[in-house]
């Protein structure tokens, strides 16, 4: 698998491993897909990067491969701002192949990871008609996390036809931010969109969500989906090749 | 008070 632009994969990588220290990736005809729970199973990533997504990409047989996205966080590390990223795995081998080269062709890295044998279990996703669907700056919505961190441990989502309330309280008090629906929309990216069928009020754990604002430099826009009773979806697109959704469950009344 | 609930209560394993 080749991508041009090797960042895009390292942005993936950083968006998950703050949930998932390892996961076993899904390699296909199609592309590569991943899901994997934390290990308190309260929060998990399902990854999709299509095939037509790199710029070439081959794979002739399917293949698990168990990688610990903490190594290959920190390889990715070493990769040059604009380098393009080759990924390999040869049949029967037992490790990864890693290889990035810079733009102008005067620089090639290569690096081995070694594979693991990992255990996964896997959840059965519906697909879900949501009772909200909000729209919003990615940005906007990290800030959101982390200011609302400082007053407590939960965030109490709320929608509304105007817009949505995030709230929290603790020891020190409380606080809650509300972004209106925007109305004149100039640039897409920056806008607040909600649609709206039920009214939902949600309690989700702050620490949770702020790690799923790992992905936030993925995208411009995070799309949040909730209805009552159901986990939270928060979903990062992936330019044109995919996303990185994340499902929170909900706290809920004692 | 609240609790934090896990997701196989809401999703089948698979």
């Amino acid at each position: 698998a080749r991508l041009l632009h090797g960042s895009i994969f390292a942005k993936v990588i950083e968006g998950l491993r703050e949930l998932v220290n390892e996961a076993t990736w899904e390699c296909s005809g199609n592309g590569i897909t991943l899901q994997a729970m934390d290990s308190s199973h309260v929060a998990l990533v399902s990854l999709v990067m299509r095939s037509e997504g790199f710029e070439s990409y081959r794979c002739d047989r399917n293949m698990s491969l168990g990688i610990s996205l903490v190594s290959m966080s920190k390889v990715l590390k070493t990769m040059g701002k604009d380098d393009s990223l080759t990924i390999r795995v040869n049949d029967d081998s037992d490790s990864i192949i890693i290889a990035m080269e810079s733009q102008n062709q005067d620089k090639f890295a290569d690096y081995e990871l070694r594979l693991m044998d990992l255990d996964s279990e896997h959840l059965g996703i519906p697909d879900t008609d949501y009772s909200c669907a909000i729209k919003m700056p990615s940005s906007e919505f990290s800030r959101i996390c982390r200011d609302m961190s400082i007053m407590g441990d939960s965030v109490l989502i709320c929608t509304t036809k105007e817009g949505v309330k995030f709230s929290a309280k603790g020891d020190l008090g409380q606080g809650s931010i509300r972004l209106v629906q925007t109305t004149n929309i100039e640039k897409e990216e920056e806008a607040v969109i909600i649609e709206m069928k039920e009214a939902v009020a949600l309690t989700f754990a702050v620490r949770y969500l702020s790690m799923f604002c790992k992905a936030a430099p993925l995208s411009p826009q995070v799309g949040l989906s909730l209805s009552e009773d159901t986990p939270l979806m928060c979903e990062f697109k992936i330019a044109e090749m995919g996303h990185v959704r994340f499902y929170l469950a909900p706290k809920i009344e004692d | 008070s609240s609790i934090q609930s896990t997701l196989v209560v809401y999703y089948e394993k698979i």
